[in-house]
């Protein structure tokens, strides 16, 4: 990353001042990190892609999302968080849960002094976690933030309304 | 037939959309 002077970019603190005029931006002169910023580029592009399709890519990126092999699985949950089919719930709740076993794994790890390890899946954790809240948020127009219970709630008052729904 | 033209429109849309979840996967 390179530091760079901007004085157009100027955070306030919260009493109103700025805090800073300089911001941290990737550096893109060295090829690797330029190719990395493409690809990213890319798949946000390729995203909004599938959010234009729309319902009729839903099936598919459910199989994508639930499939653990798969890398970039957050693509595919904002994605069906965006295109907003109430059906695609339970694969965003199983995404969600995935988030709070890993948040459980953390907190075991820790105890056995895997600091730095436990301190990595707790980020990524909150990450899944918060990729998923976003998504069930934008589906169901409701905010129960980080509160699991609540959502499979929601999605179950939905489910006695529109049948059950299975995952492939 | 409009319902084979619809087909047809109907699997090209899920061959790009194949297409696209792995280019995201790559």
């Amino acid at each position: 990353a390179v530091v760079v002077k901007d004085e157009n970019w100027r955070p306030y603190t919260p009493d109103g001042k700025y805090n800073q005029d300089f911001k941290v931006i990737p550096d893109d002169s060295s090829p690797e990190v330029s190719q990395a910023l493409k690809i990213e580029q890319n798949r946000q592009k390729w995203t909004n892609e599938l959010v234009m399709i729309g319902l009729p890519a839903v099936p598919e990126l459910i199989k994508a999302s639930l499939d653990t092999g798969r890398k970039y699985r957050y693509f595919y949950i904002t994605a069906l968080g965006l295109i907003k089919d109430v059906k695609a719930t339970p694969a965003i709740l199983k995404y969600y849960q995935e988030g709070i076993d890993q948040e459980k794994l953390a907190k075991s790890m820790e105890k056995m002094a895997a600091v730095e390890d436990a301190e990595a899946l707790r980020k990524e954790a909150i990450f899944r976690k918060g990729v998923a809240i976003e998504a069930l948020k934008n589906i169901s127009g409701k905010d129960f933030g980080d509160d699991y219970a609540k959502w499979e709630q929601w999605w179950k008052d939905m489910e006695k309304k529109i049948g059950p729904v299975e995952l492939p | 037939s409009s319902t084979a033209m619809k087909a047809k429109v109907d699997a090209e849309i899920q061959k790009r959309v194949k297409e696209l979840i792995e280019l995201i996967n790559q």
